[in-house]
């Protein structure tokens, strides 16, 4: 990304994701989807993004990072599924919600939106085989519950 | 399902 995009791109999601939004901003969200499709460099550093925040002890602020994932997984494209397919994201997600991690701290609201969006992903992106991998390792772990 | 080693990825973390 040039150094210009890069900082759109930051303004961006740092809008969408900003802890003081009252509500949802959508138009943020939204925008944030659409930039991160068109640049190369877009998945790669919107991942690292939205990690970091997933991983935020705000709830607020991370059920605003679920939400621009959620909402990216279903607007971009393969590019951005093949990103999140990875175990280099997926393992920050599996961090948030495993009690020999963060899960003992993460509020109970945050992991099971982690595992409602890991289990919908399953059934929408049956290629994506390490999502499906790291579902049925929690499973086998007990941190998803039936 | 094992997926096969992907070099520009990372091991499923073990919980």
């Amino acid at each position: 990304l040039s150094p210009a995009l890069d900082v759109l791109f930051l303004e961006t999601f740092y809008k969408a994701t900003n802890p003081l939004n009252k509500d949802l901003d959508w138009d943020g969200i939204n925008a944030f989807c659409e930039q991160l499709n068109k640049e190369l460099e877009g998945p790669p550093l919107a991942t690292r993004l939205l990690a970091h925040k997933i991983q935020s002890p705000q709830e607020w602020e991370a059920i605003q990072a679920l939400t621009v994932l959620e909402s990216c997984m279903k607007s971009c494209g393969k590019r951005f599924h093949d990103e999140v397919g990875k175990f280099r994201f997926l393992n920050e997600l599996i961090k948030v919600v495993s009690p020999k991690y963060l899960g003992s701290r993460t509020p109970e609201k945050v992991k099971s939106k982690i595992l409602e969006l890991m289990y919908s992903w399953t059934l929408g992106l049956p290629h994506e085989v390490k999502i499906l991998e790291a579902y049925q390792m929690l499973k086998k772990q007990g941190i998803v519950k039936c | 399902t094992v997926s096969f080693h992907d070099d520009s990825d990372e091991d499923l973390l073990n919980v």
